[in-house]
């Protein structure tokens, strides 16, 4: 038996906003540590990985580990049904082959629930080391997402990097090209506004500029998002879920043949 | 000219 109750509701219908363009199909798991889910794209250029800590949760039940494999174009569609201040509840029997989402109003005069059909979903999961990186960046997730399609707009691809000087977003296109140069900034009113470099050395990327504006989706989730950069090693552009965990993307780099 | 390098390169099966 799993009976998940998310007071937040909103923050569930966020997530699935911010995934459902990069993967189609995906296993939850579930256990004593949370709600989480890792999925590659159809490409496997990118790699999602979600958790949501079962303390982040008012009301938490996973008699057994679970894995529910679910279409998340139609799970987003089952949320959308969700009001933003509604409590959400995920309910799901062991062995079944349906999951229920539980929507109540915040004053508790409408109830609805909603029982969606689960999937076999053969996916392999992948390890993730442990690594130190070359250069983590924080920055308002808004300036991110702006950077982003500003320059998808030019171009195809953006190459990320990281000096003493700050971090340079470039690209170029049959049009011209672009740079866009972000200092540290820690001298603002609001530490969300700050975009903090720390580098232990410095780091120049390429990426395709598609995947990361599909990751840009899940800036409603956190003003702030955090991009880890490493030579040879994918970006993980990291979006924090406040008290309750996070989204990651990983993003493999574009190399020299 | 550079290609696009998957994830298995980078991550393994576990």
């Amino acid at each position: 038996m799993l009976e998940l109750r998310l007071v937040q509701g909103s923050l569930l219908k966020k997530v699935l906003e911010s995934i459902k363009e990069l993967v189609t199909d995906a296993n939850f798991d579930c256990s004593s540590t949370g709600f989480s889910l890792q999925a590659m794209d159809s490409s496997h250029v990118a790699l999602v990985a979600l958790l949501l800590r079962s303390e982040g949760f008012e009301h938490y039940r996973c008699d057994r580990n679970m894995s529910m494999g679910m279409n998340l174009n139609n799970m987003a569609k089952m949320l959308k049904c969700a009001g933003n201040d509604d409590i959400i509840t995920i309910k799901a029997d062991d062995g079944g082959d349906t999951v229920t989402f539980m929507f109540e109003s915040p004053t508790q005069d409408k109830i609805s629930d909603f029982e969606m059909k689960l999937m076999d979903i053969d996916s392999e999961h992948l390890g993730i080391p442990e690594a130190e990186y070359h250069a983590i960046v924080k920055m308002p997730s808004s300036e991110f997402a702006r950077i982003c399609r500003d320059l998808s707009s030019i171009g195809d691809t953006v190459v990320i990097s990281v000096t003493k000087e700050g971090v340079k977003f470039s690209t170029k296109g049959d049009i011209g090209s672009a740079n866009i140069v972000c200092r540290q900034n820690t001298s603002v009113d609001k530490p969300e506004e700050a975009t903090v470099i720390d580098m232990n050395e410095p780091v120049s990327l390429t990426f395709a500029l598609r995947y990361m504006n599909s990751f840009t989706k899940a800036t409603p989730l956190s003003n702030t998002v955090s991009i880890s950069l490493s030579n040879e090693l994918p970006v993980v552009v990291e979006y924090k879920i406040a008290e309750m965990g996070y989204v990651r993307f990983y993003l493999a780099p574009k190399i020299e043949e | 000219l550079k290609a696009q390098a998957r994830i298995a390169r980078y991550f393994g099966s576990c």
